[in-house]
C-alpha cells in the first residue's frame, strides 16, 4: 500500500480545493509558522478515521471545516480524500479487484460526518478493515504529531503498550 | 493473543537495542516488561521476609524503557535531556516500525530538540529505512514536516505551504537549490 | 487582596494585547477572566429563561486567553499552530515581566518551534526588555539557551558546554566568530 | 538585584567544581545534546529553594548529586552557590549592610539539605525572604524550562491565575 494523492477542501486552513501529489522516499513539507503544514497531517488522521476531535486540536469535530479569516467567510462543509495504491487484494468493489482506492470523509456544519470508497458511500467500518493490520489502525506509530515524539517516554508503562498492541 | 505479544516484544526489544546503539553511536537500551514490586511481610514473630510477588500477566504488564547514553549513567529516563529523549523515542518508533512496517509513516518536526550533528543521524536513519523498504513491498514513504535545513536537504521531494492570503492555505513549489539559503526560502514563503 | 489582583491583572493585560501585536506583526489578543456560563431553567410553566450567573469572585476566577494572528479567525487557542502557540505564551511570559520584572529571566530553547523569521522577532523582543531596563534598576539579565543560530549571533555573551569526558560536563569559551559556521561550533563541542 | 556568578560541585552532570560568571544583556548556553545545558538552569532553581525533585526532572532530591559515569564513581554530595550583587537594602549580615550575597546549598546522599547566607547556615526561609517581592520567588515566570514554553496555553483557567498572582 503507497500514499498516491492527497486532496482537501474546506479542511482547516486549507478553504480553496488543494491537491498533494506523494512520491516514494523522503517527502519534506516546510514554511513558516502557522502556514497550515500541521493541518495537512490533521487531514490525513481525518480522512482514515479520526474520531476524537481534541486530537485534532479542536473543541467539537465541526472545528476542522474552515471557519473563515479576514477576507473570507467560514464554508459550510469538510471534504478530504486519500488516494491509495499498490493496495494489493484488500479491495473488491463491484465485483472487480482494483489496486487503486479513494477514500473520502465529508463533514457538515451540523455535524454529520460521511465516508466513502471509489465515490461510493461506506461505513467507518469499511474504512477501518481496508487499514487492518497494516500498522496505520490507529497511527499509533505511523503517524507523530508535533510536540508529541516525546510523549511515548513521558506516558505511564501501561499506555506504552498501545505501541506494541498496534503491531501486534 | 500472548504468544503474538510475546514475539512482538521480543523483536520490538532487539530492533530497539540496535536502532539506539545506532543513533548513539554507542550506550545500551532496553525494554523490560514490568516486574511488581517484591511484597515484604512482616511474620507473627517480627521477621521481615521479602518474597517475589507473582510475575505480572505478560497482557497486563506495563512496559520499562531503559536508555543510558555512551559513557553515561542515568538512574531513570526522565534524567535524560530534551535531545536525547527525542533521540531515543525515535530509536524505540522505529523498532516498532521495523517490526511492523505502515505503509507511511509522518513525523511532524521531530527534529525540532536536535542538535545539528543529531539532525544528520535522523536523517542517516530515515535514509537507511527508505533504502531497506525500497522493492521488498513495505512501506517506504516518509513525510516529514521541518525546519531545519539539513533535514529538508535529504529530502526526495520538498512541499511548500504558505498563505499569501493570510488565514488561507496554499501549496507552492520548492526547489532544492533554493533550500541552501534556506532562511530565505522560509521567509520566501512568509506571506 | 483583591485590588491588587484587580491593578496586576489590567496591566498584564494591557501589556499583552501591545507585546502580541508586535510579536506577530498585527493581530488580537485578550486576557479575559473566566465568567460562569449563563443558568438556564425551565419555570413551572415550561417556558426556558436564561440568567447571568453571579459572576464569578476575581481572586476565584480562572484566566481566558485570546490570540488571533493578523487575517485569522482561530474559534479557541488549541487550533493556533505550534509557532504561533509559542509566540503567544511569550508574549504573555513578556506582559507579565513587564508588569513586574523580576532581577533575572531564563529561557530554555524556547525559540525551538519558531521559523527563522520568528527567532529573529524573539531576539529583537529580548533586546527591547534588555535595552529598556538598562539604567533603571531592573532586571535586564537573559540567560537563553539555544540551538538556533540566529539566537546566537545576537546574544551578548555565549558560553559553551560540552563533555570532553563523557558523562562529566565542563563549560567552554566560544567566540563570536565561530558561531557564523554554527554547524561547525555545535560540532566542535560535540565529545 | 543581579546574578553574578554561579559555582557547582558535584550537582548532575557537572562533577568538578564549575564557575559561571554573567553578564548584563543576553547571555546563550550553546552546546550539543545531553551536555548539561538544563543542567545549568536546574542548577539555578535548585539554590533558590525548589523543593520538588519531579521538577529538577528525578525522583528523589539525592537525583541531582552526581551519580557516576563511564570514568567515575558517583558522589557524596552536590553543592551549588549563586552569588549576587547589587541587593539594595535586603540583608544585614552581622549588622552591616552588604551589597553583595552568595547563597548556597549543600545535599548529602541522605537528602539532608542545607542552607547558607555568605557562608553562614540558615534556613530556607531566610533564602525565600530575600527573594520575596522580586518576581523569582515560585520562578513561575522567571524562569521557563525546557518544552514549557506552552504550558500557560495548554494548562486550564485555573492554574493560570499563578503568573498573575506570582506578578500581584
Ligand atoms: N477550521 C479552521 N479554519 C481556518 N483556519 C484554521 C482552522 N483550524 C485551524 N486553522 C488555522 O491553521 C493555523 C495552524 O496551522 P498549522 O498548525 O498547520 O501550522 P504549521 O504550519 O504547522 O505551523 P508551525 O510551524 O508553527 O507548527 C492556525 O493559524 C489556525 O488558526
Ligand atoms: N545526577 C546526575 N549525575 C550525572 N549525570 C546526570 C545527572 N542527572 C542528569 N545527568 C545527565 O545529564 C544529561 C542531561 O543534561 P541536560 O539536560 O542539561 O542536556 P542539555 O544540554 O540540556 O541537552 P539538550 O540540548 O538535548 O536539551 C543526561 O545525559 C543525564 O544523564
Ligand atoms: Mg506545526
Ligand atoms: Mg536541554
Amino acid at each position: 500500500m503507497r500514499l498516491k494523492r492527497l486532496e482537501t477542501f474546506g479542511f482547516k486552513s486549507f478553504a480553496d480545493r488543494m491537491t498533494f501529489d506523494f512520491e516514494d522516499g523522503i517527502t519534506a513539507v516546510i514554511g513558516p509558522n502557522g502556514c497550515g503544514k500541521s493541518n495537512i497531517v490533521d487531514a490525513i488522521k481525518w480522512v482514515i478515521g479520526e474520531q476524537s476531535a481534541k486530537a485534532l486540536r479542536g473543541e467539537d469535530m465541526t472545528d476542522v471545516i474552515f471557519n473563515g479569516c479576514a477576507t473570507r467567510r467560514g464554508m459550510a462543509l469538510a471534504e478530504v480524500s486519500l488516494v491509495l495504491d499498490q493496495i494489493g487484494d484488500r479491495i473488491k468493489l463491484d465485483g472487480n479487484l482494483s489496486d487503486e482506492v479513494a477514500i473520502t470523509r465529508r463533514l457538515t456544519r451540523d455535524g454529520t460526518s460521511s465516508y466513502f470508497l471509489n465515490g461510493k458511500i461506506c461505513r467507518l467500518k469499511d474504512i477501518k478493515e481496508l487499514f487492518m493490520d497494516t500498522g496505520v489502525g490507529t497511527a499509533a506509530y505511523s503517524v507523530i504529531e508535533q510536540g508529541r515524539v516525546g510523549f511515548i517516554l513521558e506516558s505511564n508503562t501501561k499506555d506504552r503498550r498501545i505501541i506494541l498492541e498496534e503491531a501486534a | 493473543s500472548r504468544a503474538l505479544f510475546q514475539t512482538t516484544f521480543r523483536e520490538v526489544r532487539k530492533n530497539f537495542q540496535e536502532l539506539f546503539r545506532k543513533l548513539f553511536g554507542g550506550g545500551r537500551a532496553d525494554l523490560v516488561l514490568e516486574q511488581p514490586e517484591a511484597i515484604t511481610e512482616t511474620t507473627p514473630e517480627g521477621e521481615v521476609i521479602t518474597r517475589k510477588a507473582e510475575p505480572l500477566d505478560i497482557l497486563e504488564a506495563g512496559l520499562e524503557i531503559v536508555a543510558q547514553p555512551p559513557g553515561k549513567n542515568p538512574k531513570i529516563i526522565t534524567q535524560l535531556s530534551g535531545g536525547e529523549k527525542a533521540l531515543t523515542a525515535i530509536a524505540l518508533l522505529f523498532a516498532v516500525y521495523q517490526t511492523k512496517p505502515s505503509p507511511f509513516c509522518i513525523l511532524d518536526e521531530v527534529d525540532a530538540p536536535l542538535d545539528e550533528a543529531n539532525v544528520d543521524v535522523y536523517c542517516s536513519m530515515l535514509r537507511e529505512f527508505v533504502r531497506g523498504a525500497a522493492g521488498s513491498g513495505l512501506g517506504s514513504q516518509f513525510i516529514v514536516v521541518t525546519h531545519k535545513k539539513r533535514t529538508m536537504q535529504r529530502a526526495d521531494a520538498i512541499y511548500g505551504v504558505t498563505q499569501n492570503e493570510p488565514g488561507v492555505s496554499t501549496k507552492i513549489s520548492v526547489k532544492f537549490e533554493e533550500v541552501g539559503k534556506l532562511g530565505d526560502s522560509e521567509r520566501e514563503l512568509a506571506p
